[in-house]
């Protein structure tokens, strides 16, 4: 564990309760991609089994229970308890040009044939690209809460702390995974223009609205 | 074979 890592999982962690605590105060869901969470759930689901199958540390049981147990509270909190304020209209992004290229590429791609780790590299390409209908729709929507750009920012900042903990890790361990490098990657460079317009706008008190 | 390292990231 190093200093990297360990801050990506406070900001990973943070993301995810900054957004639960929202949409469950708020008792609204408005502005929300209920689809990325969905994908979340999925990604979370998909690449914590090994939770049935070995112990690594408390540190790492108990944080991927509070990702999965978060993710799915989200997801049931914009489904059914504050289902008459989730934004349909504007969550269009079709999942299934991702879930569909991404479920070929992890039986293409992967370290080893076996169910665990097919499914685990199905989660790492997932993650990289999830957030994608949450960028859609603030695109469509042409504005964000500034709760919501806290939570992305956040979100947006764990996997690029984790590509430092990852360089941090080949330099001292040899430790390399080009799987979940790649795709920390390409999804930390989908961050990059909200990045821009958090820092921009956001953090000089504006709000984010998008040239609509 | 690519060994399997131990997967002890989140």
């Amino acid at each position: 564990m190093n200093i990297f890592r360990l801050t990506g999982d406070l900001s990973h962690l943070a993301a995810i309760i900054i957004l639960l605590l929202k949409i469950w105060k708020t008792r609204s869901c408005a502005g929300i991609s209920g689809k990325s969470q969905l994908l979340f759930a999925l990604v979370f689901t998909t690449r914590y089994l090994d939770l049935f199958t070995s112990f690594i540390s408390l540190y790492n049981t108990s944080m991927k229970l509070i990702y999965v147990a978060c993710s799915y509270a989200t997801v049931y909190l914009i489904y059914m308890k504050f289902k008459a304020t989730y934004d349909g209209n504007h969550d269009t992004f079709r999942v299934e040009f991702l879930v569909v290229p991404v479920g070929g590429l992890s039986f293409l791609v992967n370290h080893d044939f076996s169910p665990l780790e097919i499914l685990w590299t199905f989660s790492i390409y997932l993650e990289s690209v999830a957030i994608l209908p949450q960028l859609f729709m603030i695109s469509k929507t042409g504005e964000a809460e500034t709760i919501t750009t806290h939570y992305l920012f956040f979100l947006g900042l764990y996997r690029a702390l984790y590509l430092i903990n990852w360089i941090w890790r080949y330099y001292f361990e040899g430790f390399f995974d080009l799987i979940a490098v790649v795709a920390g990657v390409v999804q930390t460079i989908l961050y990059c223009d909200f990045f821009y317009l958090y820092v921009t706008k956001v953090l000089k008190g504006k709000k984010l609205s998008l040239p609509a | 074979a690519f060994e399997l390292m131990e997967k002890d990231e989140l």
